[in-house]
C-alpha cells in the first residue's frame, strides 16, 4: 500500500504552490484531484488500510465543501482550458443570430460513442 | 441489454435493476433493466433517465427526461420544455415518435433515446475529454467506478452467450430472420456485433413478435452507430455458422 508516498507528493506540491493548508481555491482542488488519482491507484493494495480510507473520505469531504468539482468544471484532464476549435453545432436558419460563443463547445472534436440496446 | 462502451468494448450483461450509464459534472444517464423471462438471467430496459446538470454552467437549467417502455417515448423534459439555456443550449427533438434526440450544445453531445418494441434503447455521442472526466456530480470527488458506458458492466454482471442463453430458434433460422431487412427498419443489412446480437436474442426468444422487436433493436443501434461512430463498424458479416461464436 502506497498511501504514504501519494501523501509526500501531495505535501510537495502544497508546498511548491505556496498553500498552507485546505482553502476553497482551484489550485488546491487541483492537488486535491492529483492526491485522489494517486490513491486510487494504489486502492486495490490499500483495501484494509485504515490511514487509505481514512484520507480518501477526507478529501471527498472537502472537495465537496469547498465545491471543487465547480471549480474544476472547466478545466480538462490535460489541465487547461479547452482550446477554441471550429463548432460543428447543428446548422441554423440564416436569420437566427449565432449562438454565445461561452456557450458553444471549445474543445477538441474528437468524439467516442456508447450504445445500449435489446436483451 | 447489449453494451458498446465508449472504449469500443463489446458486451452482453444482465445488470438487473437501475445502473449509471454515464455520470459526470455535465450529464447523469441511468437506465432500468428487468428480466425478459421469469427465470431467465436476461434483462432489457424498461426506464430511461436522463439529467442536464445545469449547475455547472451558465448554459442551461437543470433538466430531466424520463422514458419508460409501457408508455410512448414522451416530447418534452419532465417540466413540459423542450428547451434550455441562451441560445437553447439544450434542445429536445422528437423523430417519427419512436425516437427522441437531445442535443447539448455547450458539450458537444447528442443523446438519443428509442423506442424498440417493447424495450428502450440509448445511445450517445460525447466529446472524447468530457467521457474522460468523469467522476459523477462530484466532479473527481466520487466513485465513478459504476459508469457503464466508461467501466463497461462489472464481470459478474456480463452474460456468457454461449452458456446462458436458452435456445428456441436454431441459428440458421434466427440468421435468416436478422439478414431479412423489412420495410420499417431503418438500416439495410445488419453486421458486426450487431448482427451476432441480433442472431443471440433471436435464438433466446424465438421467431415470435418479440423476435421482430429484437431484430428491429438491433437495425436501430446499428442505425445510431453508422450516424454517431461509423468508424467502428468493420462491415463484417458471419456467413458461415462455424465461424459464428454463439454456435457450439
Amino acid at each position: 500500500c502506497k498511501v504514504d508516498k501519494c501523501s509526500r507528493e501531495y505535501e510537495r506540491l502544497m508546498d511548491e504552490r505556496d498553500i498552507p493548508s485546505p482553502e476553497p481555491s482551484t489550485e488546491f482542488c487541483q492537488v486535491a484531484r492529483d492526491y485522489l488519482s494517486c490513491l486510487r491507484g494504489t486502492a486495490r493494495s490499500c483495501r484494509g488500510n485504515l490511514n487509505y480510507h481514512s484520507t480518501m473520505s477526507t478529501l471527498g469531504r472537502l472537495g465537496s465543501e469547498f465545491n471543487c468539482p465547480r471549480l474544476l468544471t472547466n478545466i480538462t484532464s490535460a489541465g487547461h482550458v479547452p482550446l477554441p476549435s471550429s463548432s460543428s453545432a447543428p446548422p441554423r436558419t440564416t436569420n437566427t443570430p449565432a449562438p454565445k460563443r461561452e456557450c458553444t463547445y471549445q474543445g477538441r472534436h474528437r468524439f467516442k460513442h456508447c450504445g445500449l440496446f435489446g436483451d | 441489454p447489449h453494451l458498446k462502451t465508449f472504449k469500443n468494448e463489446y458486451q452482453t450483461c444482465r445488470v438487473r435493476g437501475a445502473w449509471p450509464l454515464i455520470d459526470n459534472p455535465y450529464i447523469g444517464v441511468q437506465v432500468t433493466n428487468e428480466p425478459v423471462v421469469d427465470g431467465s438471467p436476461a434483462t432489457a430496459t424498461t426506464k430511461v433517465t436522463i439529467i442536464i446538470r445545469g449547475r455547472s454552467t451558465p448554459c442551461a437549467d437543470e433538466k430531466t427526461y424520463e422514458a419508460a417502455s409501457d408508455a410512448s417515448l414522451p416530447a418534452t423534459f419532465i417540466d413540459g420544455t423542450q428547451r434550455s439555456g441562451p441560445d437553447a443550449s439544450v434542445v429536445l427533438t422528437v423523430h417519427e415518435q419512436q425516437r427522441i434526440e437531445i442535443y447539448v450544445r455547450y458539450i458537444e453531445t447528442t443523446l438519443i433515446v428509442r423506442q424498440a418494441g417493447r424495450y428502450l434503447a440509448f445511445s450517445a455521442r460525447m466529446p472524447e475529454e468530457l467521457v474522460n472526466f468523469s467522476g459523477g456530480a462530484d466532479g473527481d470527488f466520487s466513485d465513478s467506478s459504476l459508469q457503464l458506458c466508461v467501466r463497461g458492466c462489472p464481470a459478474s454482471e456480463r452474460l456468457d452467450p454461449i452458456s446462458e442463453r436458452g435456445h428456441k430458434l436454431p441459428w440458421n433460422k434466427a440468421m435468416e430472420r436478422c439478414r431479412r431487412s423489412d420495410s420499417n427498419e431503418v438500416t439495410n443489412n445488419l453486421t458486426d456485433h450487431y448482427l451476432d446480437w441480433c442472431v443471440f436474442d433471436v435464438m433466446t426468444t424465438g421467431d415470435g413478435a418479440s423476435a421482430n422487436d429484437f431484430a428491429a433493436a438491433a437495425h436501430s443501434a446499428q442505425a445510431d452507430v453508422l450516424r454517431l461512430d461509423p468508424s467502428s463498424l468493420k462491415n463484417k458479416t458471419t456467413t458461415h455458422r462455424e465461424q459464428n461464436p454463439y454456435y457450439s
